[in-house]
């Protein structure tokens, strides 16, 4: 799961990649 | 009612197609072929052209320093031998992350996507991040087709025509990073799908069930037989003259396939290569371990 973070919180909410 | 249930759910991936990717591929022909009332797009065909198109290059994802201020070289880069770092070196890279932070923005568009098919938010999480992880690239392949044509592609959302002449006098390995990409465009092109065929296609690829390190394959499987039958479904009411286009799109995915390897090795490549060169979280996320 800590090897795709960024992936993970795309999926789960809308976030921004920028924000990350 | 099955085709009634293949063609409910060809019209809902459409819907989701057009409300995540912002310019599609009905609006990037008529832009190329200029039937747009607006204004043509601004051509960059060298780089004196490119440090003027710098300032409409759409970069609003990457918080970097130069995506402000277009006239600075990247902080990121200010670490890299003066001497080596020539004004269209610089202006190279930072092409290159501007191409970066629209990468980015499209594996958000994609996830997005992936997320209005049905049934793929109740997949395992990780099975979420698998099929992703290896689709994504393929997608944005796949979605390049319809932004380019022989002679060059769109980029920025439609503003900018780039020439594949100047795209492959970039020094290496950036001017070898685009030239499969249009050798691929340009037979996918000649299939002739609409904006509806991509939604379905677009899916069919993210429910890939042979994706390394997948926990649970049926029912990704099951997903894609489904919305395999409406793509077929699709093709025969759009292209009813044209033979064996199912078939022919499918095979498209084994091109695919080589393409993102070639791809990917090459980003490998350019992260040894460019000492100092900024490679988005995200991306390296996606990229590592991948092929």
């Amino acid at each position: 799961k800590e090897k795709h973070k960024i992936l993970h919180q795309l999926l789960q909410n809308n976030t921004s990649p920028v924000d990350l | 009612p099955e085709a009634a249930d293949l063609r409910a759910l060809s019209r809902h991936l459409y819907e989701a197609y057009l409300k995540n990717f912002p310019l599609t591929k009905a609006k990037a022909r008529a832009i190329l072929s200029g039937k747009t009332g607006d204004k043509a797009p601004f051509v960059i065909h060298d780089m004196k052209s490119l440090m003027e198109g710098e300032q409409i290059i759409n970069c609003r994802q990457i918080p970097c320093q130069e995506h402000q201020q277009p006239q600075q070289p990247p902080a990121a880069f200010a670490a890299v031998g003066h001497a080596d770092c020539n004004m269209s070196g610089e202006l190279e890279l930072r092409f290159f992350n501007s191409c970066q932070s629209r990468s980015v923005e499209a594996v958000r568009e994609v996830t997005e996507f992936a997320k209005s098919i049905p049934g793929f938010v109740n997949l395992d999480l990780n099975d979420q991040v698998t099929l992703l992880k290896y689709g994504v690239i393929e997608i944005m392949i796949i979605m390049m087709a319809p932004l380019m044509n022989k002679d060059g592609t769109l980029i920025s959302y439609g503003q900018i025509f780039m020439t594949r002449e100047f795209l492959k006098s970039l020094r290496k390995p950036f001017g070898e990073m685009m030239e499969p990409k249009f050798e691929f465009s340009v037979k996918f092109n000649t299939l002739e799908l609409d904006d509806n065929d991509m939604a379905l296609f677009l899916a069919v690829i993210i429910l890939s069930g042979d994706r390394p390190g997948l926990l649970n394959v049926k029912p990704i499987e099951c997903l894609q037989e489904t919305v395999l039958h409406s793509l077929e479904l699709q093709l025969k009411i759009s292209h009813p003259d044209s033979l064996q286009l199912f078939a022919k799109l499918l095979q498209k995915m084994t091109d695919l396939r080589q393409i993102v390897t070639n791809h990917v090795h090459s980003i490998q490549l350019l992260k040894k290569r460019e000492v100092d060169m900024f490679l988005h979280p995200l991306l390296q996320e996606i990229m590592k371990d991948l092929y």
